[in-house]
């Protein structure tokens, strides 16, 4: 499944 | 939060400090390329208006509130500062950097993962970080003399993304199959132009 990549990096 | 990331996060930060040292203890920016620095400033702004709507760590919010800030001060520097601005090199850096971000922001409208104003931010922000270095790039190749500072500055920038790259493939073992296409083939297109500076900065 293509999950959104987490935006937890800058 | 892995080594790789870490490690790539304080190369980025050493590097903006690499270049404020310069501007601050020489009083010169020669052979930096302000457009550069601006669409840093852009790449920032765009990525990480998220600042004040989600809080992810402390970590994460100093620096982008660092990233924000160096690069502004950068910039007003090499735009304000009375004694900074004058040893700008204005008709070598020539690269028409607005083709950049216009370019950026239409692949942004077009590849997303969403369809949302964050997203197509974000998106923006990561093509258009790719593509930055290229007026400094240009100006360095250009420049005879690059100074060591300059140098050093070029070569922590493109190390950075490079161990971002090793996060990602790390992430990728073993977080689960996030869809992160954008990231990895903009990461690749970033590190990809450093190669021959690399090649030369090694080289010399």
């Amino acid at each position: 499944e293509c999950l959104a990549a987490p935006k937890d990096e800058l | 939060m892995n080594a790789f990331r870490f490690l790539g996060d304080m190369t980025h930060l050493f590097s903006v400090l690499v270049l404020l040292l310069k501007i601050y203890a020489t009083k010169s920016c020669s052979g930096v390329s302000r457009k550069t620095q601006e669409l840093y400033m852009v790449v920032f702004l765009a990525r990480y208006m998220d600042l004040f709507t989600d809080y992810i760590s402390l970590y994460n919010s100093v620096m982008k509130v660092v990233f924000i800030t160096s690069s502004a001060a950068i910039v007003w520097c090499m735009r304000r500062h009375p004694q900074v601005r004058r040893t700008y090199d204005k008709e070598q850096d020539t690269f028409r950097h607005v083709v950049l971000v216009a370019a950026a922001f239409v692949l942004a409208l077009i590849f997303n993962e969403r369809f949302t104003f964050r997203e197509i931010c974000w998106a923006f922000s990561i093509y258009l970080e790719a593509v930055a270095i290229l007026p400094q790039l240009v100006l360095l190749q250009r420049g005879r003399n690059v100074d060591n500072l300059t140098g050093q500055y070029v070569f922590f920038l493109g190390a950075y993304r490079a161990f971002y790259i090793l996060n990602w493939i790390y992430r990728y073992f073993t977080e689960g199959h996030h869809s992160r296409w954008i990231s990895w083939l903009s990461g690749l297109v970033q590190t990809g132009l450093y190669a021959d500076f690399f090649y030369y900065y090694f080289l010399r």
